[in-house]
């Protein structure tokens, strides 16, 4: 249930995006379409990491990380002014 | 800031930075809660073109259009998606969904890194001068990425990406998320990112200090800041009834207390709640506070908080007393009634008098600014300490900068207490934190940078850090505030930043994105947590051999293994020579007698952009010595500049 989705932070190993897509954003999507049929992107990154954020059950995030192309799946972290 | 530049000799040495004349325009990216736009510290006055490099943008939203951006706050953006995310859609009654700051956090992290010259700055007469940031002719570009219900990292992770993409220079983030590993912090990842594309990353160290191992922003490609003091004050000391007097600090102006003395009680005996003496809301009985001072002890709630339920609870004014937590470390606020912070050994003497006389009296005498404070800086006692807990070979933080009252520039959406019922609205704040060091140092860094703009973001810190001072004028070492003895590497790295001096350090230690590729292998880091940081395949040779203590870092940190045995532990570096031809000598302390420290080798003689190499060995003498933690330092001089590391050594 989406009330027990969290935000993930998901690292993609862009050199390993099958040459069937196009564009990576594309590769994004259908990874993320693969373990979720809700879940939408919510920032895609570029420059900073390769990758997206997403809301995401646990079980959708241990999906997502065990396949091919996926570094890593690493929840939401709040972090505090000093 | 009113009197950091001349703190930092930055006011006889004006013409020594070329900043943006000479066309190397720099511009500070500021990851924070968004930014006050009318505020005169961004005022552009004098600014020419926006570079013809820069690619970002002002966005729109609550409050906040394109049109309050200028030839100085050249980009502002906002990332809210985590946060809602997280905790559902902003209230923008309540909330700008803008980059428009409506905390005061934001403005003041980047008018102190970047702000304008602004004459006649003051908060309520306090700290009065001219007010500016490091570099007041660098642009500046706010990326809002903190909000009332905190700082997520997807929304982080998504700002360091645009700035990385709109061309910032440096990076300013005074914020921290606890000690995770670099391939599980976004800051770190992000920070990679950004220092493969030649930008400095500047980070806040923490405020959990003077705690061991209380550390955040540690990866290696950050710059991680700790705080010191000015030689400024705003004494308010105490004035019993039997006649004795307490020194304290505040930043109270208002309606004056009566001349004669004032009835003194303490919270803890005008309470039924067993944490009634930290003066917690609603916990204060208001017919035992009525028309008294009340004496509060600090913990728990935001120190002018205290003085607000105190106000509420019909109390006349405010003492607030640290406790062992805090020791005899001030930190003046702009309380809501008349209120003075004292030290933990002052605020016991006068609870001994308040238990021990029938009737205790007190008055509080507000005495405005000093400065000339003596001995400063001092470490802060909040600043986050070493060792650094994820990689204890790597010395943490790299230095010290100015964060104890500091005053710059604030968001008129909010009072100087930052509380609701503050509805006082200023110009300028004064407040502490690494949160305020750290900007010190990237307007710092944008300053070198504008001197040198072919130097990597290492070169950039490895001039900082090898200039820091570690001694006052009178050949003292540097203070901390928390002990009251001599600080050591674990609390002010290399020191206290000497911007001047970093101009021409003579040498540096570079370092490129793999150097800290093969840093990571040392550390034995998977090829999987390697690619996620470096965004591309990278392999770690399995015929070569890495090690940790060879990442060319302008400091020292070696650990011994305590399981017996003589011990030797060779750290190799390189030297790069950015200034004239000439040759250098080491020169080696050290408190730790139980180990033998040998530089080969002991000269080098540089040609114009030579670089060289060495190695220092550190010999234990095999026992494991009582004292854990020994201290020295490296120095290399040729005479006129002195490159200076500093040394920990730990078993």
């Amino acid at each position: 249930s989406s009330s027990l989705k969290s935000t993930y932070i998901v690292h993609m190993a862009k050199s390993e995006m099958p040459e069937s897509f196009e564009h990576h954003t594309l590769w994004y999507e259908s990874s993320l379409q693969s373990v979720s049929d809700s879940a939408e992107m919510m920032y895609t990154y570029e420059n900073a990491i390769h990758g997206f954020s997403t809301r995401l059950t646990p079980e959708e995030a241990r999906l997502l990380e065990s396949q091919t192309g996926i570094l890593a799946v690493l929840p939401e972290v709040k972090y505090e002014l000093h | 800031t009113t009197r950091t530049p001349q703190f930092l000799g930055l006011d006889k040495s004006a013409d020594m930075f070329p900043e943006s004349s000479s066309g190397n325009e720099v511009v500070v990216g500021v990851l924070d809660t968004g930014v006050w736009p009318e505020s005169k510290s961004f005022n552009d006055a004098g600014f020419g073109p926006i570079p013809t490099t820069w690619k970002g943008a002002c966005e729109s939203g609550t409050n906040f259009t394109a049109a309050n951006c200028n030839k100085k706050l050249i980009g502002a953006r906002f990332f809210s998606k985590g946060v809602e995310a997280m905790l559902g859609p902003i209230d923008e009654t309540t909330e700008s969904k803008s980059p428009r700051d409506d905390d005061g956090h934001g403005t003041h992290t980047s008018s102190t890194a970047a702000g304008s010259v602004v004459p006649d700055a003051s908060l309520f007469g306090y700290a009065s001068g001219t007010a500016r940031g490091m570099a007041t002719r660098a642009r500046v570009a706010v990326y809002k990425v903190c909000w009332k219900g905190g700082c997520f990292s997807s929304d982080i992770l998504a700002a360091i990406d645009k700035a990385i993409s709109d061309n910032v220079n440096v990076l300013s983030l005074s914020l921290g998320g606890g000690m995770s590993d670099y391939f599980r912090d976004s800051v770190a990842i992000g920070a990679f990112s950004a220092m493969e594309k030649g930008i400095l990353v500047s980070c806040s160290a923490g405020n959990a200090g003077p705690s061991a191992y209380s550390l955040s922003n540690v990866a290696p490609w950050i710059t991680t800041v700790g705080a010191g003091t000015l030689d400024r004050d705003f004494p308010a000391s105490v004035s019993l009834g039997n006649g004795l007097n307490y020194s304290g600090v505040s930043l109270y102006r208002g309606n004056a207390l009566p001349e004669s003395p004032l009835p003194l009680i303490y919270a803890g005996n005008a309470t039924n709640a067993t944490n009634g003496n930290l003066c917690m809301t609603g916990t204060l009985s208001p017919e035992l506070v009525a028309g008294k001072i009340v004496l509060c002890d600090r913990g728990m709630n935001a120190r002018v908080q205290k003085g607000a339920v105190v106000k509420a609870a019909g109390g006349l004014g405010m003492v607030l007393s640290n406790t062992a937590a805090n020791g005899e470390e001030l930190v003046a606020d702009t309380h809501l009634l008349p209120a003075t912070a004292v030290g933990e050994r002052e605020g016991n003497a006068i609870k001994k008098y308040l238990f021990s006389e029938a009737k205790p009296t007190v008055k509080i005498v507000f005495q405005g600014t000093k400065v000339g404070v003596e001995p400063s800086p001092v470490v802060a006692a909040f600043s986050s300490r070493g060792p650094n807990s994820i990689t204890p070979q790597i010395l943490k933080p790299d230095l010290i900068a100015p964060g104890v009252n500091i005053l710059a520039g604030w968001s008129k959406a909010v009072g100087p207490t930052g509380l609701a019922v503050d509805e006082r609205r200023v110009d300028f704040n004064i407040i502490s934190g690494t949160s305020m060091s750290c900007p010190h140092v990237s307007g710092l860094a944008a300053l070198i940078k504008s001197a040198h703009p072919d130097w990597s973001p290492a070169a950039v810190r490895s001039a900082l850090m090898t200039t820091a001072y570690i001694a006052y004028k009178n050949g003292n070492k540097l203070q901390d505030s928390a002990t009251g003895k001599s600080s050591t590497p674990f609390d002010h790295g290399s020191g206290h930043v000497d911007p001047v001096a970093a101009l021409n350090p003579g040498l540096v230690y570079d370092l490129t994105a793999d150097d800290y590729l093969g840093f990571l292998c040392a550390l034995n880091y998977t090829a999987t947590q390697i690619t996620s940081l470096a965004r591309r395949k990278f392999q770690c040779d399995a015929g070569k051999k890495y090690s940790v203590s060879d990442l060319n870092y302008p400091s020292f940190a070696v650990v011994f293994d305590t399981m017996g045995g003589a011990n030797v532990v060779k750290h190799t570096r390189i030297l790069t020579n950015v200034g004239p031809a000439g040759t250098y000598k080491a020169s080696v302390t050290s408190d730790s007698k139980n180990v033998k420290i040998t530089v080969e080798p002991e000269e080098l003689s540089f040609k114009a952009n030579e670089k060289k190499s060495f190695t220092v060995t550190f010999t234990s003498s095999g026992s494991t010595p009582q004292k854990l933690n020994g201290f020295g330092r490296l120095e290399w001089t040729n005479g006129k500049n002195v490159v200076g590391s500093p040394i920990s050594i730990s078993w």
